[in-house]
């Protein structure tokens, strides 16, 4: 009888978290669609920009580049490797299919 | 043009989510500590 | 009795899931909450200074941020459309996204540390749906869920 109670409340939990799992699906695809409307309104988008400072202010003391792409625009770090004078290599290769790539040097000096 | 490294981490603007990128500070670091 | 088993094994996958799904909620409120702080705040800077800044002095949104040292030494090429760039970086380098960037402004108001002050958790609230500013309260109260945790 201990057995089948227990499988009982089970049944009854794994529908609880089913119907929560359900509610967390509809407003993540709710919050998405929200955040897409959001950042391709107009009125929005014309204010969605940062400011040189702003950067530095994050970044202090860094070399910093900005890069402005348009969507599917592809990012490939390659995994580093040792170079021919003994010191490693880091990669950073950019490829756009539809547009040129903007790339900012913003460097407080 | 370069071709494709075979071991890389690829990121998507407006495609891939954010911890492609968070992967690849990792594998930056994790090389730098080797 | 196996059924029993079966059964817990299912629950404990599906609170896993729950829990992955959740943080990946918790990241969406930050990044609208983060967005529309700033809309706000440069709507409101605009304003008072009565004009735009300059269209060279600000990023546009979105973007990806590359940050390194100032001694590292940075070799570009670029193609002729520009349609592809080669970077050589002889030093370490870090990439972030415009959100991530958004939330060391502060943009987010600390709820993703957890720390975020009475009235700015007041401002905070505003910018997500009714339904989900429980979700709000409890970044602030210290319930972040780190997807880290849960990705393979």
């Amino acid at each position: 009888k201990e057995v089948l109670d227990h499988l009982q409340r089970l049944k009854a939990q794994i529908e609880d978290l089913e119907i929560k799992e359900k509610e967390l699906d509809q407003q993540k695809c709710w919050l998405q669609q929200s955040i897409k409307n959001i950042s391709e309104d107009p009125t929005n988008s014309r204010f969605a920009y940062i400011t040189h400072e702003d950067l530095c202010n994050c970044f202090s003391g860094d070399t910093l580049l900005t890069v402005l792409a348009p969507s599917g625009t592809q990012l490939e770090v390659p995994v580093p490797e040792m170079g021919q004078n003994g010191q490693k290599k880091y990669q950073v290769n950019l490829r756009s299919q539809s547009g040129p790539i903007q790339v900012l040097l913003i460097n407080k000096e | 043009s370069c071709p494709s490294p075979a071991s890389a981490i690829t990121y998507k603007f407006n495609g891939s989510p954010s911890k492609n990128l968070q992967a690849i500070n990792s594998m930056i670091k994790q090389g730098e500590r080797m | 009795a196996q059924e029993c088993q079966n059964l817990e094994l299912e629950k404990q996958r599906r609170i896993e899931r729950i829990k992955q799904k959740r943080a990946q909620l918790q990241e969406l409120i930050l990044q609208q909450i983060a967005f529309k702080n700033l809309v706000q705040r440069n709507q409101q800077t605009e304003e008072e200074r009565k004009s735009p800044p300059p269209r060279s002095s600000v990023i546009q949104l979105p973007f990806i941020l590359l940050n390194t040292s100032v001694r590292t030494v940075i070799d570009c090429s670029i193609s002729s459309d520009k349609c592809e760039y080669l970077f050589n970086f002889d030093n370490t380098f870090e990439i972030h996204d415009d959100i991530e960037v958004l939330k060391r402004m502060g943009m987010s108001f600390g709820l993703e540390y957890g720390k975020c002050t009475p009235e700015n958790l007041k401002t905070a609230k505003s910018l997500v749906p009714k339904s989900l500013e429980s979700y709000v309260t409890g970044m602030a109260d210290g319930q972040i869920l780190n997807q880290e945790q849960f990705t393979c």
